[in-house]
């Protein structure tokens, strides 16, 4: 019998120390609890790794403090293009999507071509239409636009468009 | 980017991640997250991996496997072989970081970067999150 354990992460674009307040630092703590209590769950009732990577990862796509499904940011033409990858250590079945928008979950869908496709890696129009067919909730191009996103974009282009350097920091970069 | 990665108590391992990429990419860019063994990676025999960071220098040094090749082929520990590869990966110009998982033992979650949002929980159930170093 093994010892269950879990780690997540939420990525490494953190704001500088200097620049996070006291309430923003609290969101994100809570937030990563939260996809730990999601994950643990499932662990401590005897669950599957792979269900609780699954609801750890969902938990933090629905939080759009993060740089994943809700909180996901824009390419430069100004549209969401999403990614995800999920693998089972057991007999190395995975599953992953890329340049996708639609799923609620992207993570879900990766899980969907992992146990209900024949491949591995589906990506843009071809992996939209298998998972059109899949049990996955859709929303709508609304439900992923947030406003600090689009003001992130409209920095970033304005920026290119007047030559200046790019100074991003790492959670102007990748959100 | 978000991930996760987890033991069972049957000793199963797994990993998972998701993304949106960065900030006005070039449509159509892919990065290393929904790459097996770069951005998201697990092998029951030596860990579980999900990584966050530049994913092109991810992808060039299959980060995630990299990892499951040090425990495997080098007998490194699951510390070793995390940490070891960020650093390298540092010093080729990717910064990021990373969680993972063994067989046994605490996760790992190495990082080069300012911060990288974390957590982990243990068999105490007692869970432990950060920001900075």
């Amino acid at each position: 019998m093994a010892e269950p354990s879990l780690a997540i992460h939420g990525g490494a674009g953190t704001l500088p120390l200097t620049g996070m307040d006291p309430a923003m630092a609290d969101a994100h703590h809570t937030a990563l609890r939260a996809a730990l209590a999601a994950g643990w769950k499932v662990l401590s009732k005897s669950g599957s790794a792979l269900d609780a990577v699954t609801v750890a990862v969902m938990t933090l796509e629905d939080d759009d403090l993060f740089n994943a499904a809700r909180g996901a940011v824009f390419n430069a033409d100004g549209k969401l293009e999403m990614d995800a990858g999920i693998m089972s250590g057991r007999d190395r079945a995975a599953g992953a999507v890329a340049g996708i928008c639609g799923p609620r979950n992207p993570i879900l869908a990766a899980r969907a071509v992992m146990e209900h496709s024949e491949t591995v890696l589906l990506a843009g129009r071809g992996a939209e239409e298998f998972l059109a067919a899949q049990d996955i909730e859709f929303q709508s191009f609304d439900y992923f636009c947030t406003e600090r996103r689009v003001v992130a974009l409209n920095q970033e282009l304005a920026r290119r468009a007047s030559g200046a350097p790019d100074t991003r920091s790492d959670a102007d970069r990748h959100g | 980017t978000v991930g996760a990665v987890a033991r069972d108590a049957a000793g199963n391992l797994a990993a998972g991640t998701s993304t949106g990429g960065f900030t006005a990419k070039r449509p159509g860019r892919v990065g290393d997250t929904p790459i097996i063994g770069a951005g998201t990676f697990a092998d029951n025999a030596t860990c579980a991996v999900s990584t966050t960071g530049t994913g092109e220098i991810f992808i060039r040094f299959t980060a995630a496997s990299e990892i499951s090749a040090r425990i495997r082929y080098a007998s490194q520990t699951l510390e070793q072989a995390a940490s070891g590869v960020i650093a390298e990966l540092f010093s080729n110009g990717g910064d990021g970081g990373l969680i993972a998982i063994g067989r046994a033992g605490p996760p790992s979650l190495p990082f080069n970067s300012s911060g990288m949002y974390r957590g982990f929980v243990l068999s105490d159930g007692v869970f432990r999150t950060a920001i900075h170093r």
